[in-house]
């Protein structure tokens, strides 16, 4: 749990 | 009948539009490890088939598998996928379930 706080948050890509 | 089990569905995209018109999010060492589709625009060939969703979370693309691959990564094989001319259609297998 405390892991997924330290992992970025993602681009978003338009396809 | 019991908890719902996350089916992977195969969904087949017509490339019938000049976009495939989906927003993706996510991909490798990221809050959300496989790419999920966050925006659906009209117009495109991902809304014309009328079976992927937002929400929905992207396992495959003509059977190539998306886990591992960072957002980059995942968004250039949807994208080489659209763009290539071997097929008419993209296979995405999606699952509604993280």
């Amino acid at each position: 749990r405390e892991k997924r706080l330290t992992l970025p948050p993602s681009e978003i890509t338009l396809l | 009948p019991g908890a719902p089990v996350p089916t992977p569905t195969l969904v087949h995209v017509v490339k019938n539009a000049n976009t495939l018109g989906i927003a993706i999010e996510g991909g490798a060492n990221t809050r959300q490890p496989l790419p999920r589709i966050v925006t659906i625009q009209k117009g495109g060939s991902a809304h014309g088939c009328g079976q992927l969703k937002v929400g929905q979370v992207i396992l495959e693309v003509n059977g190539v598998s998306l886990r591992g691959r960072e957002h980059q990564d995942a968004a250039c094989i949807i994208a080489e996928a659209f763009k290539s001319k071997e097929r008419d259609h993209i296979d995405f297998l999606v699952t509604e379930f993280n």
